[in-house]
């Protein structure tokens, strides 16, 4: 909560890492972690969609495999697929975050190639002209 | 509840 606050005024990275840290410190970090954000993100609040959106970032480049694990099942991809899908959320966000969920989807399919079910999504995106360039 | 050890998964939306 604190490190998506709609009043902060700047991203506050020490919120930001002491999430990702917290994520690494527990068992079950991960999961938890990524339903957390992925409501985060759904937020109606662009600012803290927006700022939901830099700690999963945060996350992918600080909390390694078990959290790029949990990134990559349908299950969180899903969710994102709702914030930029006309048919669920997306006549509802703002176009700065679905540019940014897009350009993480595009980002992880070039960056984690192993993830496969990140490129499912982007292609199926892709595919259904959700994503235009 | 979900464990460390599940690998359970949904499929993917259709848009």
């Amino acid at each position: 909560d604190k490190a998506t606050n709609p009043s902060n005024r700047q991203e506050d990275w020490e919120y930001i890492i002491g999430f990702c840290d917290q994520i690494n410190k527990e068992l079950e970090g991960p999961q938890i972690a990524v339903r957390l954000l992925a409501h985060k993100i759904q937020s109606p609040q662009e600012w803290e969609a927006v700022q939901a959106l830099t700690v999963l970032e945060a996350c992918m480049k600080n909390c390694g495999r078990r959290f790029h694990n949990e990134v990559g099942k349908f299950r969180f991809l899903n969710e994102l697929i709702k914030v930029v899908s006309p048919k669920y959320l997306g006549d509802r966000i703002s176009e700065k975050v679905k540019t940014k969920v897009i350009e993480l989807l595009y980002s992880w399919t070039v960056a984690l190639p192993e993830e496969s079910k990140i490129k499912d999504a982007y292609y199926m995106l892709k595919r259904q002209g959700i994503v235009m360039f | 509840t979900v464990s460390f050890h599940d690998d359970s998964d949904e499929d993917l939306l259709n848009v």
